[in-house]
């Protein structure tokens, strides 16, 4: 049969910044091809066809992240495969190949980690599971 | 076809955004 494909709004305006994303207009419905686990989503809008961030969309039907995972406060470890500066008061600064804790895996790509006494947001598509080859 | 997502991380969500999930 067909494959029906989640639809959902977006909720903000959004540039691309490359050749494989695509603008959002606010309110733009946009069918959903694949959920990338950094955060990034591939959509189809139209005749329009790329990637952007699933921050900016909120699903059509259902409650709002109804695929969020719990939060783990146990932690998973995982290793920085790229070092990230943070922007913002919330995320965190960490130097390439530091091991942390990854608490809580959001579907924007901005992960929840912990690394010693230190909570902060980190970008997902810079982490590696711990003990897993590139 | 689908490429691979960018590897750079995706934008923070927006502030009116933030402001809705509160």
């Amino acid at each position: 049969g067909p494959i029906i494909l989640d639809t959902y709004r977006a909720m903000a305006d959004f540039t691309k910044t490359s050749k494989h994303e695509i603008n959002l207009r606010v309110g733009d419905l946009v069918e959903i091809v694949e959920k990338s686990q950094n955060g990034w989503w591939f959509c189809q809008c139209d005749s329009h066809r790329g990637w952007v961030p699933a921050s900016y969309l909120e699903p059509l039907d259902g409650p709002e992240e109804a695929e969020e995972a719990e939060p783990n406060y146990a932690g998973e470890h995982h290793v920085t495969v790229k070092a990230y500066k943070a922007e913002q008061g919330d995320e965190i600064s960490l130097e390439l190949g530091e091991t942390i804790e990854v608490i809580h895996k959001l579907l924007d790509g901005w992960w929840v980690i912990r690394k010693g006494e230190e909570t902060g947001y980190f970008p997902s598509t810079f982490l590696q599971k711990a003990g897993k080859k590139e | 076809s689908i490429k691979n997502p960018p590897q750079n991380p995706p934008p923070r969500p927006p502030v009116e955004v933030r402001r809705k999930r509160v």
